[in-house]
C-alpha cells in the first residue's frame, strides 16, 4: 500500500548495514480523541514472507515503549552508550519472526493523544481496546500479514496487556468464518499475573534469596494480606523497610547485576 | 543503564525523522516510561487467572517464562500464581539445555508451558539473550525445550 511505502525506514542514523526491511509510523486508534499509536516493524532477516508475525508489548503500566523490547531485548539493534549509533543484536528474534513493536497506550513514547485527559484515564480495558483497533488497522496497511500465523509476547505488566489483547482478538474473530488475525498463541515473561499470589511469591523470593531478614519477613507476613489493590499503611511500612534498609544498593530487576 | 541510551537516541531529531515519529510535535520529550500514565492508571484486573483459563480453553499456545534473578516479579510469584490454575502435568519438571548448559527448568502442562531462565533478570532477553532466543525458537516451533 502507499501508506506502507511511506512508513518504510530507509536507514536509521548510525545503523549498520542490514538485509531486512523496517517500517514505522502511526496508526490512529481513536479519531474523536486523536489517539494514535506508534509502531516499529522489523521484518525477519530471511524469508520474511513466510515467517510468523510477533507483536511485542512491555510493562509498566506506562512503559510499553521501544526502549525495552526493541532496543534492549529482542530487537535487531542495540544502542551505544552515547546514543550516537546502533550495533547488531546477535540473538535478535527477527531471525525467526517478523517483529512488531508497539508503543502503548497513547502517552507512551511516541504514541500520543490530542485529548490530555486521556493520560489520566488510561487503564487495562482501553489499552486492550486500542491495541485491537491498532492491529485491525495495521493489517489493512500491511495486508501481507493477514492470515499469517500471529503471536503476542511481552513481559512484566504485559502479563495484563498480552492475555487481555488475546481475549479481545478471540472475541473479535467470532465475527469471521476465517479470521484474518490468525492468533496462534502468546508467551509472557516475569509477568504480572495475580496481585495476591504474585505478592506472596515475591516476598517469599526476597526471603529465600536472603534479601531480607527473618524479622522483616515475619513483619510483612503479619501486616500484609495482599487482597486489596492498595497495601495498608503498616504493610507498606514493612515493605518500605525491606527495600530501604535491607535490599541495599542493588538492581531489583536483576539482583546479582551491579546497579546502574 | 541501557534505558538512558534509548532516551538519548530517540530524542534525536534525525532519528525521529527517519522513523516518521513525533510528526505532531508532542509537547514533551520521548521517555521510556510515562510517569503520568503510571500515576493515574485506572482499571486493573486483579487476577489474570480467569483470563488464562478462557484462553487455554480456546486452544491457544501459552508459554510463561521467568528469569530467576528478578525480584520484582520473581519466579516464585509466577509459580504461586500458576499453581492456582490447578493444571494437569503433561511432561514433568526437568532441566532444559542451551549450549550444553542448563538453561533453566521447565514443566509442560495441558494448555500451558512454564519455563525458568537461569541467570536472567526481569528482562530475560537482555540478561540471557542466547537462552531467551532458544526459548523463543521452541515456543514458535511448538516443541518442548531440549532435554540435553
Amino acid at each position: 500500500t502507499e501508506q506502507q511505502a511511506r512508513d518504510r525506514i530507509t536507514a536509521l542514523p548510525g545503523q549498520p548495514t542490514v538485509a531486512f526491511a523496517q517500517f514505522s509510523g502511526y496508526v490512529t486508534v481513536n479519531e474523536q480523541h486523536g489517539r494514535a499509536l506508534f509502531y516499529w516493524l522489523t521484518e525477519a532477516a530471511t524469508d520474511a514472507g513466510r515467517k510468523p508475525l510477533l507483536l511485542w508489548l512491555n510493562g509498566g503500566p506506562g512503559c510499553s515503549s521501544i526502549a525495552y523490547g526493541a532496543s534492549e531485548e529482542i530487537g535487531p539493534f542495540r544502542i551505544n552508550k552515547t546514543g550516537s549509533s546502533l550495533f547488531l543484536n546477535k540473538y535478535s528474534w527477527n531471525r525467526e519472526a517478523n517483529i512488531l513493536f508497539l508503543e502503548s497506550p497513547a502517552g507512551v513514547g511516541f504514541s500520543y493523544t490530542n485529548t490530555s485527559s486521556d493520560l489520566r484515564t488510561s487503564g487495562d480495558e482501553r489499552t486492550a481496546e486500542d491495541a485491537l483497533v491498532f492491529l485491525v488497522r495495521w493489517m489493512q496497511r500491511f495486508p501481507q500479514y493477514r492470515y499469517r500465523d500471529f503471536y503476542i509476547s511481552g513481559e512484566s505488566y504485559a502479563g495484563h496487556y498480552v492475555p487481555q489483547l488475546a481475549e479481545k482478538i478471540l472475541n473479535y474473530n467470532k465475527g469471521f468464518s476465517k479470521p484474518f488475525i490468525n492468533l496462534k498463541g502468546f508467551l509472557v515473561g516475569n509477568a504480572v499475573t495475580d496481585n495476591h499470589y504474585d505478592m506472596v511469591g515475591t516476598v517469599t523470593y526476597w526471603w529465600t534469596h536472603s534479601m531480607i531478614s527473618d524479622r522483616t519477613y515475619r513483619s510483612i507476613l503479619s501486616h500484609c494480606n495482599f487482597t486489596a489493590t492498595k497495601n495498608s499503611p503498616p504493610c507498606q511500612r514493612a515493605i518500605d523497610y525491606a527495600m530501604n534498609h535491607e535490599f541495599g544498593d542493588i538492581d531489583q530487576y536483576s539482583i546479582y547485576t551491579p546497579a546502574c | 543503564c541501557t534505558e538512558s541510551y534509548a532516551e538519548r537516541y530517540y530524542n534525536r531529531r534525525d532519528v525521529q525523522g527517519a522513523m516518521h515519529a513525533n510528526t505532531t510535535a508532542i509537547p514533551y520529550k520521548w521517555t521510556a516510561c510515562s510517569d503520568m500514565l503510571l500515576k493515574h492508571w485506572g482499571d486493573t484486573q486483579f487476577s489474570m487467572l480467569p483470563t488464562y483459563k478462557e484462553l487455554m480453553a480456546a486452544g491457544l499456545r501459552i508459554w510463561v517464562f521467568s528469569g530467576d534473578t528478578d525480584s520484582v516479579v520473581p519466579v516464585t510469584a509466577t509459580r504461586f500464581s500458576l499453581n492456582h490454575l490447578h493444571l494437569t502435568i503433561k511432561i514433568p519438571w526437568y532441566p532444559w539445555y542451551s549450549g550444553r548448559e542448563v538453561g533453566g527448568w521447565t514443566e509442560v502442562y495441558e494448555g500451558l508451558t512454564f519455563a525458568t531462565v537461569r541467570g536472567a533478570g526481569h528482562e530475560v532477553p537482555l540478561f540471557q539473550p542466547k537462552r531467551g532466543f532458544r526459548l523463543f525458537k521452541s515456543f514458535l516451533g511448538g516443541n518442548a525445550l531440549p532435554k540435553s
